[in-house]
């Protein structure tokens, strides 16, 4: 199966 | 205080119904560059970014920076009574607690107002960097529509591969299988109607079709949608919104265990 990767693990909090 | 006049008020109706199920509630942001907003969905694979330039609004005043958080339900809800042809102007006090929508009938001879509550919004932002993209994919936000709703009754997940023969968008599921191919195609009458597809390098990711379904809510918006991808970044489904700005969807992809 896949797994859903996070946004947050591209872009940082600013 | 601030006050935003848009003419042509089913923009932001459409806006609102393109978004609105994927996120809850989000701060608007107002500033003298323009009325934006940047929200992740609740289970942070997806982030939404609306830019709407104030260059585009026919009357566009905002003294001081100002967030307002809204819960988008509700402010669809009240954008629902505007008229598609109405006039909307978005006005708020300084450190008040509400928003006022006003509609104007084009002929004039119906204005409504209606007030909505703020709410305090803690959210994160997340800062985007610019990219250089390895392919990007211009085509009709119809298209991508349709491919998006055939492939979802298929399979949960669509490859999306650009090579030099076009972008191929793929699927899997207990029935069988199923893949479209769109080639280049620049020969139409409208460049709306054109596939355009650039490429840096060849490129492969796998996404959510219930993410990629939910977007194509912004079809409205636009005849024509872009999907810019590289390896190793989110999807970017961009959708510009006529001489004022764009309605940007990032997806988190999907990786082999």
């Amino acid at each position: 199966g896949d797994t859903q990767r996070s946004i947050t693990e591209f872009f940082r909090v600013t | 205080m601030l006050e935003f006049r848009l003419v042509q008020g089913s923009l932001l109706k459409k806006v609102m119904e393109a978004i609105k199920d994927l996120v809850t509630d989000a701060n608007f942001e107002c500033s003298s560059t323009g009325f934006s907003l940047q929200a992740m969905d609740s289970s942070h694979v997806a982030l939404v970014a609306l830019l709407l330039r104030s260059e585009g609004f026919e009357h566009y005043r905002c003294d001081r920076n100002l967030s307002m958080g809204m819960n988008l339900n509700n402010m669809s809800k009240m954008l629902k009574c505007a008229g598609n042809d109405d006039i909307i102007t978005i006005k708020a006090d300084d450190g008040g607690d509400i928003v006022t929508f006003m509609f104007e009938s084009p002929s004039q001879d119906k204005i409504s107002d209606f007030e909505m509550k703020l709410m305090d919004i803690s959210s994160e932002q997340l800062g985007i960097p610019e990219s250089e993209y390895q392919s990007i994919v211009r085509m009709p936000a119809a298209e991508f529509q349709r491919i998006c709703k055939d492939l979802s009754s298929i399979g949960d997940t669509v490859i999306i591969s650009v090579t030099k023969e076009g972008v191929k968008f793929s699927t899997r599921g207990d029935i069988g299988s199923a893949n479209i191919v769109c080639r280049q195609n620049t020969s139409v009458d409208k460049p709306e109607e054109a596939t355009v597809i650039e490429m840096k390098e060849p490129v492969s990711l796998t996404f959510a079709l219930r993410y990629m379904n939910s977007f194509t809510k912004a079809t409205p918006l636009s005849n024509s949608v872009s999907l810019s991808m590289s390896s190793d970044l989110p999807l970017v489904v961009e959708y510009k919104i006529a001489d004022m700005g764009y309605l940007r969807f990032y997806l988190a992809p999907k990786i082999e265990d």
